[in-house]
């Protein structure tokens, strides 16, 4: 077990970097070339007015499976955190049920235009248009603007895989048995992005990464409200039709 | 009470 004792030797955190880097490159769903290829193929005016006319319903449930399927990668992603399969199922469970979608809108930005505001989304990129009939507009909004300020900060693959698993080894996530364990792991990581900072000479980087925490947390609890309002009104397409895994993390 | 997360976490990261 890497984490008993508690090495901080450069080699280790070298090696931690690396390994956390390859489990995001192996577990992002979309390879950075395949985006940048697809970043001007956006949807016809037909394809836009064929989503903006699906029921909210109907449209809801197709994002809540589009949703899901990135939080599978996410789930791969901290599997392959060095020490989190270490951690007991309980707390690898609490820290998947809110880290999944934060890590899932940092990743997002991967997948995001900022010169035309679009967004890569069932295999072109739209605008916060094509998901008109969510009836979410609040988010949707919130969202594509997080996107352009992750984006803003360039982040290099390598510093977006440990930023991940910073969002992701969150010991102050409530109801966690072993906090400790969390802490400690999550204090390696801490080492290793102010190592890769110091490296690539962005050192200014760190402070506005943590900004960031903030601000998707009220992303979350954002989605979390407008899935509260959705289930209100129309509560047995969510037990019905919803993805297991995702009634699972966020109902 | 998270069947299908459990099932997840447990499978090999192959």
């Amino acid at each position: 077990d890497p984490y008993c004792p508690y090495p901080t030797s450069l080699l280790h955190i070298e090696e931690l970097c690396d390994s956390i880097v390859r489990s995001h490159r192996d577990t992002s769903q979309f390879r950075l070339e395949e985006l940048q290829a697809l970043r001007w193929k956006l949807f016809s005016r037909e394809e836009l007015h064929a989503y903006q006319s699906k029921s909210v319903d109907e449209m809801w449930q197709h994002c809540a499976v589009r949703l899901t399927e990135a939080v599978q990668y996410v789930v791969e992603f901290a599997k392959r955190i060095p020490g989190f399969r270490g951690l007991g199922q309980n707390d690898q469970i609490t820290l998947l049920k809110t880290g999944s979608m934060e890590v899932v809108l940092v990743r997002m930005s991967r997948c995001f235009n900022t010169e035309n505001s679009t967004v890569f989304f069932d295999g072109k990129f739209g605008s916060t248009e094509l998901f008109k009939s969510l009836g979410c507009g609040d988010l949707m909004v919130a969202v594509f603007d997080f996107a352009h300020s992750v984006c803003a900060l360039r982040l290099t693959e390598q510093q977006m895989a440990l930023f991940s698993s910073l969002v992701l080894i969150n010991p102050d996530r409530p109801c966690l048995e072993d906090r400790g364990r969390v802490h400690r792991m999550r204090r390696d990581l801490e080492v290793c992005l102010s190592h890769m900072l110091r490296r690539d000479n962005q050192e200014s980087l760190q402070h506005k990464l943590y900004q960031k925490v903030s601000v998707l947390q009220s992303l979350c609890s954002l989605h979390v409200e407008k899935l509260h309002w959705f289930s209100q009104r129309y509560p047995l397409i969510v037990h019905s039709v919803f993805p297991p895994l995702y009634k699972e993390l966020f109902t | 009470k998270h069947k299908i997360l459990h099932r997840l976490l447990q499978n090999s990261t192959s």
